[in-house]
């Protein structure tokens, strides 16, 4: 364990608490896309299969119950919480998340490290993470005033895989044959998708305005 | 090994 990877494990804790407070504090999901949540449930649903096979140790079982749990609640609080749902808008919400999944899926079976069951499950789990944020960050530009929670969120999604580029890099100089290309190409196209967003999110920090994406 | 090196990341 780094640095940089505990930054970035703490980072995406923290940013799914910010949601999961949101919703559960104010009732409200407002801006924020319940197909992102969906995609994110099933990445972690084929990237953690083997949480009570494989055991590395008690951070990494907590953490992975943590994500498991908090993007499973949050889907179950968009769908099916009598007050939380009302304030979804599913009629903006509507980028087809479903085309995202089959190439992903598509996308493992062809390059993945080991043609095993888990081995496509985890790799397709990383494609999916890449482009997961894409539905979140379509309804951004539709909504006309992003609320600070929500970009916190989206801000903090984004940084926690850029600190794992640096754990990475970190990595890959420290421990010898340390060399995951899958892993480092997806997760450095899964932050570049970030790259206006954290143009604007830091414009608007810096000029002290109101957040919100050209459409 | 390498499985359960590599895996060692959320």
């Amino acid at each position: 364990m780094n640095i940089f990877r505990l930054a970035g494990d703490m980072t995406h804790l923290f940013s799914v608490l910010v949601l999961l407070l949101k919703i559960h504090t104010i009732k409200s999901c407002a801006g924020v896309s319940l197909k992102t949540q969906e995609l994110y449930a099933l990445v972690f649903a084929a990237r953690y299969l083997d949480i009570f096979t494989n055991y590395i140790s008690l951070y990494n079982t907590v953490m992975k119950l943590i994500f498991l749990g908090s993007s499973f609640s949050i889907v179950w609080y968009m769908r099916y919480h009598k007050i939380v749902r009302r304030s979804y808008d599913k009629d903006q919400d509507t980028f087809r998340h479903y085309f995202l999944i089959l190439p992903c899926l598509l996308l493992a079976l062809l390059i993945n490290e080991k043609f095993t069951f888990k081995e496509v499950m985890w790799t397709f789990s990383l494609y999916l993470e890449a482009v997961a944020i894409l539905p979140q960050l379509v309804l951004l530009q539709r909504t006309r005033n992003i609320d600070n929670l929500t970009g916190q969120y989206v801000f903090l999604l984004g940084a926690y895989r850029a600190l794992y580029i640096l754990n990475w890099v970190y990595r890959y100089f420290t421990e010898p044959h340390f060399v995951h290309w899958i892993t480092w190409v997806s997760g450095l196209v899964q932050t570049l998708l970030y790259a206006d967003f954290f143009y604007y999110y830091f414009q608007s920090w810096k000029n002290n305005q109101k957040l919100h994406l050209p459409a | 090994y390498r499985d359960r090196y590599r895996k060692d990341e959320l």
